[in-house]
């Protein structure tokens, strides 16, 4: 099978196995030096390189936007939008006047394979997989939810202790080096204004909380934020979303993401639900790909614009 | 490479909460090797679930016993995996 030659030659309408999505990540770098480059900011348990790429026109410690996608591997379309996402930003910075203002203040930073081991193993082993691939001491059963381990809420309602469940929160918070090292990075980084976590499927936009029914302090700004997110992502195809906090949009989940980044002053901090076209579930038929990053794209510059023109 | 031959996935429509507790207690019974796509919420909103060929006629009577409505969302999930992964292949190519 013949490699894409460059970023615009790769196929942004399939699924991809990690090492082609790797390539993707070298490519988009090397063909655009002034405004990407590729951070590792720690390596799965199975020894992959977390790679995020860093979307910058110059500064220091610019504040910024984090965005991730895949970090429960199975659900492929997450991976493929954030990788659509990697070359839009490329595309429009320079064309697209929000866009540009946004990125000539500030940096993006876009994790696409969160999850690795857990990709590489849907594509290799088990398509359904969705935990991380580290071992459970005194349990035959494999891995860590990802999205429960995050020190917020963690070890409460809406997690399991089992590690055959595939909620199991982990041993404790941070146990998976694919969180923590994130949580190490943000926290180092410390001028992160926004975090986006992108998850498929059942079409809802969520803010915090997850772990309590108390009402974050910015619930009516959020909310609001929401709605025009929802409302433009809407607008290209007519897919319709709910949003609200994640407790009372959809369940209490304690140890979730965007619970932990609120609770570390980002004020921006919301996770999607991809497109659900009622039928396929994590099997997203591949026609489907740009459709739902396309119109991600709209409640994603949504939330950037926002945070751009709402310093804090 | 673990393979879901005839793996259904079910989509489930509770009516009321009484129902939606008893979708709800399956999530914690490992008996029945269920994996929830998309779990248990509110009335208004299906739950979707992966159920392994071997479990497939207790699950349907649990449901139909305790008058749980249900529809086929996905009927033998490997088909589908099999047809993603030939489209894979030869968009590849």
């Amino acid at each position: 099978v013949p490699e894409p030659k460059n970023a615009d030659s790769y196929d942004y309408a399939r699924y991809h196995p990690i090492n082609e999505i790797y390539s993707f990540q070298d490519m988009l770098v090397a063909e655009n030096p002034k405004l990407v480059s590729k951070i590792v900011i720690g390596k799965s348990y199975e020894g992959r390189p977390l790679n995020v790429l860093k979307f910058s026109t110059g500064g220091t410690n610019r504040p910024a936007i984090w965005i991730d996608t895949g970090i429960h591997s199975r659900e492929w379309v997450t991976q493929a939008s954030g990788t659509w996402f990697a070359k839009k930003i490329v595309d429009d910075y320079g064309r697209d006047p929000a866009l540009t203002a946004i990125l000539n203040k500030m940096d993006i930073y876009l994790e696409i394979v969160t999850n690795p081991d857990g990709y590489y193993f849907s594509h290799t082993s088990n398509r359904m997989w969705r935990k991380t691939r580290k071992p459970n001491p005194g349990s035959s059963c494999i891995g860590v939810d990802p999205n429960r381990n995050w020190d917020a809420g963690f070890g409460g309602a809406g997690a399991s202790g089992s590690p055959c469940a595939e909620t199991y929160r982990g041993p404790k918070a941070n146990s998976e080096s694919e969180v923590k090292s994130i949580v190490d990075f943000v926290k180092s980084h410390g001028n992160f204004k926004a975090f986006i976590s992108l998850h498929a499927y059942s079409q809802m936009l969520l803010y915090p909380y997850g772990y309590t029914k108390t009402p974050c302090k910015d619930d009516t700004e959020l909310h609001s934020l929401a709605k025009k997110a929802v409302t433009d992502l809407a607008s290209l195809y007519g897919t319709r979303y709910r949003f609200g906090s994640i407790i009372n949009t959809i369940y209490q989940a304690s140890g979730g993401s965007i619970d932990w980044s609120y609770n570390q002053g980002i004020k921006y901090s919301f996770t999607f639900e991809l497109r659900d076209t009622g039928r396929y579930g994590f099997i997203l038929p591949t026609n489907q790909i740009i459709p739902t990053a396309t119109e991600t794209w709209q409640a994603l510059m949504a939330i950037m614009n926002h945070t751009y023109k709402n310093p804090y | 490479k673990e393979t879901f031959e005839g793996h259904q996935v079910l989509r489930m429509y509770a009516k009321n909460e009484d129902q939606l507790a008893l979708i709800n207690d399956l999530e914690d019974n490992h008996e029945f090797e269920l994996d929830f796509w998309r779990g248990v919420t509110d009335v208004r909103t299906p739950v979707d679930v992966r159920v392994p060929h071997h479990n497939l006629r207790s699950i349907k009577i649990h449901l139909e016993s305790n008058a749980i409505d249900y529809s086929i969302m996905i009927g033998d999930l490997q088909a589908m995996l099999d047809e993603e992964r030939m489209e894979m292949v030869s968009a590849a190519r």
